[in-house]
């Protein structure tokens, strides 16, 4: 089934 | 310092209504442009980005950079004291460890004065790309509220595909299955009953239904809503308010069989 995927994975941080 | 008055409270008590269930000890970021809060939720699945641009006050001054740390649920505490049409005023010093409320109603008989103390909220800012989206959708927020919430009554993930032919919402759930497509409406008279949909490629993503409701929670603040989707990358929704402001909603998506 679909992973539900982070935020973090896409917007990086600083 | 900082001083912001809104002629009508309601739009932040809408505004904090909106996202007090997805996030809860956050940052007033405040400059010269005006207030902006980003945050995610504690799961990381979706992140809330609002700006409140000086326009949208009158007047609004705030010399210096004024984080204002704060518990959404307590600032929601003292917004119930202001009444919808109240005059609202937010006052801070440069390194704040209050924010000063009053809510005045339009006829001047009454003034409620507020203090509420904040937090210090070590906040790590998130770097949003410039994205260039395969698919923008605009249509009516309420409509867009009673498709998220009809659909969750069946699944918990919706899969939205857009495609030349309209704009899919399924769902798959255990009791059977379940969809809703919207083609372009135009209603000259009635402009916010309008679907408009921008494509430069077909998409097809899912996101969690759960998420999706609890940005309906915003549908007060306009009566239209814009969805940018990609293939593979957040989906964001956003709802805009007068003077420039809006309220943006991230939500990773789903992926994989």
């Amino acid at each position: 089934s679909k992973q539900q995927q982070s935020i973090l994975g896409f917007f990086s941080k600083g | 310092m900082l001083e912001a008055r809104l002629e009508q409270a309601q739009l932040l008590k809408k505004v904090v209504d909106a996202i007090k269930d997805l996030v809860q000890d956050c940052n007033f970021d405040c400059n010269d442009s005006g207030i902006a809060l980003q945050a995610m939720d504690n799961s990381h699945v979706a992140l809330v980005s609002m700006m409140l641009k000086a326009e949208s006050f009158n007047p609004f001054r705030c010399d210096r950079n004024i984080a204002i740390g704060l518990n959404l649920v307590s600032l929601t505490k003292v917004l119930r004291a202001a009444q919808n049409e109240d005059i609202l005023t937010l006052k801070a010093e440069d390194a704040p460890d209050s924010l000063n409320l009053t809510f005045e109603s339009s006829d001047k008989d009454r003034i409620s004065e507020y203090d509420l103390k904040l937090m210090d909220i070590d906040q790590e800012h998130l770097g949003i790309p410039d994205t260039d989206y395969s698919a923008t959708i605009s249509m009516p927020s309420a409509e867009f509220k009673r498709i998220c919430t009809d659909l969750m009554a069946m699944s918990e993930s919706v899969t939205i595909e857009a495609g030349k032919d309209g704009i899919k919402f399924a769902c798959n759930g255990d009791i059977g299955n379940g969809s809703i497509t919207l083609r372009t409406v135009q209603d000259v008279e009635n402009k916010e009953n309008n679907i408009e949909i921008a494509l430069t490629e077909p998409v097809s993503l899912t996101f969690s239904l759960k998420y999706l409701v609890n940005f309906c929670k915003a549908q007060n603040l306009s009566k239209t809503v814009k969805l940018h989707i990609s293939n593979e990358v957040p989906l964001l929704v956003e709802y805009a308010m007068e003077g420039g402001s809006y309220l943006r909603f991230y939500l990773a998506p789903k992926i994989g069989d």
